[in-house]
């Protein structure tokens, strides 16, 4: 596992900052990044997928009040795929009787999706060799969230109550500051963290972004690491039967 | 320091001013002065919850004005909680697989 991670950094797996203005869209919308990321790295192509195909077609009918990460995997793999979000583009509202996916192309699709161990070490393994994940987190620090490293504990941040889906796109240490105390320098530890894409626009935040603390289970970031899979499934070696 | 409090000094002077850069800030205007009275009431409280969570944090979070601090905590939640994630109507226990990564 390396130190640090940033799949910002590579052109084409990351879109742009979105707004789930009055929706609680927040599900879809870490859902829909999770496949872009995926399908930029395997594939080599940069795509910008529709949430708004993700809150018209779920089975769980109106998409804008809330949802499950697992839900929007199910209605990419029931459809075939994932419009385009210039296709099919985001309104801020659901239209639950008004799904409109085999009006459009797919331009992306899965293969299946997984849940990943409740181990930060292991989600760092799989992000840094596999690439961006959603997580469900408790969202009680963000309203006032300005920027930093959020470190909570349970009592300030029950790890238990997970209200909020983000898509985690990379992970670092904060550099070490020297602090002074009784006349001597001591080299202070530096922080390790994660850096989570959040759906509340660009003004929230660090462009949109935030950072969580990396190795103490903040806001519950392990309980729900979930993301698709969009590998080319492996030619197995074909068996025949005896006749 | 209560919020919107009307009491004499320079701070309710101040927590105006703030309170109209952040109008300025982020587009923000209300219906009429009942409800704007209501939204500075909200704001003050957001600005004094935010100090308490710049004390109680152990990271280098810095808590503050944001476009969420004319909300109250429920509207806040309404607008952008995932409320089938937290309300509990869906039960799923983690079972770990013996994959590398997980299990289907």
């Amino acid at each position: 596992v390396p130190h640090t991670c940033d799949w910002r950094k590579k052109p084409g797996i990351i879109s742009p900052i979105k707004n789930q203005e009055n929706c609680q869209s927040c599900w879809a919308m870490a859902a829909a990044g999770n496949i872009e990321a995926q399908w930029g790295i395997k594939s080599h192509q940069s795509v910008e997928l529709s949430v708004q195909e993700l809150l018209d077609c779920g089975r769980c009918g109106d998409g804008c009040q809330g949802g499950f990460i697992w839900d929007a995997f199910i209605t990419v793999l029931n459809n075939s795929g994932l419009a385009s979000e210039k296709d099919y583009p985001y309104l801020g509202r659901a239209k639950p009787n008004r799904c409109l996916a085999k009006k459009y192309t797919k331009v992306a699709w899965i293969q299946d999706f997984i849940m990943l161990s409740d181990n930060e070490e292991i989600i760092a393994r799989y992000l840094a060799t596999q690439g961006p994940i959603t997580v469900t987190i408790n969202k009680a620090l963000l309203q006032n969230y300005q920027r930093g490293v959020i470190k909570a504990t349970s009592t300030t941040c029950d790890p238990q109550l997970v209200d909020h889906c983000v898509l985690l796109v990379g992970f670092g240490k904060s550099k070490a500051e020297k602090t002074v105390s009784s006349g001597s320098c001591h080299p202070s530890r530096s922080t390790p963290f994660w850096i989570l894409k959040n759906s509340w626009g660009a003004h929230w935040g660090e462009k949109g972004y935030f950072r969580l603390h990396k190795g103490s289970n903040a806001c519950g970031i392990t309980k729900y690491p979930i993301t698709a899979r969009v590998d080319r499934p492996v030619k197995k070696q074909q068996v025949i039967c005896p006749p | 320091n209560s919020p919107g409090a009307q009491g004499s000094g320079p701070q309710p002077l101040e927590l105006k001013e703030v309170f109209k850069m952040f109008q300025i800030q982020f587009n923000r205007s209300y219906s009429n002065p009942t409800e704007h009275a209501r939204r500075l009431d909200i704001f003050a409280h957001n600005l004094i919850r935010a100090q308490r969570l710049q004390e109680e944090d152990l990271g280098t979070a810095e808590f503050g004005v944001t476009p969420f601090s004319d909300l109250t905590e429920e509207e806040f939640d309404q607008l952008y909680g995932n409320w089938r994630a937290a309300g509990g109507d869906f039960s799923m226990e983690r079972k770990v697989g013996s994959e590398d990564w997980g299990e289907l």
